[in-house]
Parts: structure tokens; C-alpha cells; sequence
């Protein structure tokens, strides 16, 4: 788990905040969160059965709720870059074989359900690394993470991953907003796609992706690589269309385009 | 005049309380939201509930149609309702929710918590 780090204003009020935010795991805080409702009112499996956030968007969600609780404004952190939604998107790309080396990883993202209105403020690439016992690595030979473009190869970013106490997992957090607003501009904002390797300088060569832990092959949901994006959206959202999201997505109302436009039952409906 | 008790409330005429912020507990899972909605899955929203009749208080920020409306209310009842008790005030939470796509989105909902009450 990875607790945000939060700036409030005023001394009394980060007393507290740090208080609230003594460490606990956010998966933990949320176990009452995910127990089975005592009433079940129907056997149908939802969403929320089948997907497991998280632990990041868990700790926004524990930041700043607390922070509203306190009078504070939950786009005054620095870690929420002024946005009022923070999206996640989880990495559907494949690895191809499991146990061939891994050169490059191609990280894919339907960020289809992004608004086209809402203003992009940022956007980050969260990939859980972690080591391998075998990777001996001399402090002298920095690795590069480099993110290169799916479409042409071409380097789009990279930076020096800290090896420091390198071989406890961590999450490692990739600012790609300028790479995310110029492809949202490219692809029609459908899918991100970032390719992905790591290169040890000297003598210069493609890393096995294996030795940062970064294969797929048996990855639990929680620690599969993420996009989150920060929007700010001025138009004012109604929780109406967005429960009609999650009725649409159960089947237990159809798109009107789904249900056919023409007939008397469809017409009686919307009327 | 009309008797009153010992804490000033009117004996002998069905009282109405004024125009104040009552509690309202929202339960998403009763809902039927929880299929969606992962947390928060309750939380406190209050409602305005009560009269707004004439004279209006301070407190209660008026419009200033709602004092012409609770002004020709209190002139002549039969003709003209008071002014609404309504939200004058209301603040955000957040809510983490799962959307169409499956996606895990915290977003900042607004008005969602009545703050406080007024006549409008």
C-alpha cells in the first residue's frame, strides 16, 4: 500500500491529518467496506464483486474524505493536482511468452469512459517493481526506465529508477501527462498505449524485465500497473447518469440504442 | 393570545417548526446503490423541513422573492402559499465509485450535504 502524502495548510489541522494517517494499509481500513451485505437482494454478481481497487485509489479516497471532514478542500493537495476526478485505468496488455526473456512491455489502457469536456491535469503511470533476488546490480549502473510510443518506438520519456533498497517492492510513478495529452489529441481519446523497457548503460543493453519484476504472468488485480488521470470537470455531474452507468452495466436497463428506438414499449418507456 | 408553555411553544394550534436542517441518514446500500458506489456507503445529507412563515428570520437568508411571497402569505393565507424551505447552503463529498468501463473513479461530488436551510 502506498499512503498519499498530504500538504494541509495549517499546522493544528496536519497534526491531525497525520494523526488519521497513522500507516494502516488502506486494503485493511476498508474491510468493513467489502464485507457481504446482510441483506443480499439478489444473487447477480456486480462490479463491485469482481473488481478490486487499488490500494492507491483507496488511499485518495481515505485522504480526501478525511480532509473534507476536516473543513479542508480535497483539491488544496498538491497529490490531487486540483482535479475533482481521479480516474484508474487497469493495464490490459499481454506479456507474450512467461518464461522467454522480456525486452519491452507494451502497457494498454481503454480510457474510453474518460469525458472529452473534463480538462486533463495530469496523468500518471503507477508500475509495481519488485527486484529479483538474481539481479546483482553495482551502484554505478544506473537503470533507465525508458517509455517509448507504440506506434513508431520512438522515445518519449525516461528516467532513473533508485535501486536503493531496491529489492523491497515498491510502486514506481511515471508522470506521462504531456505523452497522454498528445495521444488522447492522436488516437480520440479511446486507448493509451505506452511501450515499455529497461537499459543498463554500460555496456549499453535491453534489460530483462523479469530481473525489476515487471512480468504479468501470475500478477494479482491489485498490483497490475495503472493509469490514473486527474480532471477537473466545470460542468456540474449529476449521480443520476452515473447510476444509470451502473444499471446499463448489470443489464438491468439497456441503452436506448440497444433496445431498439421504434417500438411502443421503448416509446412508453422514455416517455 | 395562546398560551404558552414553559419552554414558549403555542398551545391549541397544530405548530409547525420553522424552516430549520433536519437530519437525513443516506444509506447507499439500501439504495440500491452499492453495485456501484464503494465508499462512502452512508453518510449524512440532512433536508430543510418547517415553515417559512411571516415574520422571516436573518438566519434563514431569505430572497428577496421570498419575502414579497411570505409577506403577501401572512396578508392572505388562501391566496398565496408561503416561501420554500430549501438547501441554501450545501458542501461535496467524495465517493469512489466503479464506472461503465470497470474503472475505479474517485470523483468530488457536489451538493450533496445540506449545510443550511433558507427561504426561497
Amino acid at each position: 500500500g502506498q499512503t498519499l502524502a498530504i500538504f494541509p495548510p495549517a499546522p493544528p489541522k496536519s497534526s491531525l491529518v497525520a494523526k488519521i494517517f497513522d500507516g494502516q494499509e488502506a486494503s485493511k481500513y476498508f474491510k468493513e467496506l467489502y464485507a457481504p451485505p446482510s441483506l443480499d437482494r439478489s444473487n447477480k454478481a456486480t462490479p463491485k464483486d469482481l473488481i478490486e481497487p487499488h490500494d492507491y485509489m483507496l488511499s485518495i479516497y481515505k485522504t480526501f474524505s478525511t480532509a473534507e471532514k476536516l473543513g479542508l478542500n480535497a483539491s488544496f493537495f498538491r497529490s490531487s493536482k486540483a482535479a475533482n476526478t481521479i480516474a484508474s485505468f487497469v493495464d490490459t496488455g499481454e506479456d507474450d511468452l512467461p518464461l522467454s526473456p522480456l525486452r519491452r512491455q507494451q502497457y494498454l489502457f481503454d480510457v474510453s469512459t474518460l469525458s472529452e469536456r473534463a480538462e486533463v491535469l495530469g496523468a500518471e503511470l503507477r508500475i509495481y517493481t519488485k527486484v529479483s533476488g538474481n539481479f546483482r546490480i553495482s551502484e554505478t549502473e544506473p537503470v533507465d526506465i525508458q517509455l517509448l510510443s507504440c506506434r513508431n518506438q520512438q522515445l518519449l520519456d525516461s528516467r532513473t529508477l533508485d535501486l536503493q533498497d531496491s529489492h523491497q517492492p515498491k510502486w514506481e510513478v511515471l508522470d506521462v501527462w504531456e505523452i497522454f495529452k498528445e495521444q488522447q489529441h492522436l488516437s480520440h481519446g479511446t486507448h493509451f498505449c505506452l511501450e515499455l523497457r529497461a537499459m543498463l548503460d554500460n555496456p549499453e543493453r535491453e534489460l530483462d524485465l523479469h530481473l525489476l519484476g515487471l512480468h504479468r504472468h501470475a500478477r494479482p488485480q491489485q498490483k497490475k500497473a495503472i493509469l490514473v488521470v486527474f480532471t477537473r470537470s466545470k460542468r456540474r455531474q449529476t449521480l443520476f447518469s452515473e447510476r444509470q452507468e451502473g444499471r446499463a452495466l448489470l443489464g438491468l436497463e439497456r441503452k436506448p440504442r440497444e433496445r431498439g428506438l421504434g417500438t411502443k414499449t421503448s416509446r412508453r418507456r422514455r416517455t | 393570545a395562546t398560551s404558552k408553555t414553559r419552554h414558549g411553544k403555542r398551545h391549541g394550534k397544530k405548530s409547525k417548526s420553522r424552516c430549520s436542517k433536519k437530519p437525513l441518514h443516506v444509506n447507499f446500500r439500501e439504495l440500491g446503490w452499492d453495485d456501484w458506489i464503494i465508499a462512502p456507503l452512508d453518510y449524512e445529507a440532512y433536508h430543510c423541513e418547517g415553515v417559512c412563515d411571516f415574520p422571516l428570520r436573518s438566519h434563514l437568508e431569505p430572497t428577496n422573492h421570498a419575502i414579497i411571497q411570505t409577506l403577501m402569505n401572512s396578508m392572505n393565507p388562501s391566496n398565496m402559499p408561503p416561501s420554500c424551505c430549501a438547501p441554501s447552503k450545501l458542501s461535496p463529498i467524495s465517493i469512489l465509485y466503479i464506472d461503465s468501463g470497470n474503472n475505479v473513479v474517485y470523483k468530488q461530488y457536489e451538493d450533496m450535504v445540506v449545510e443550511s436551510c433558507g427561504c426561497r
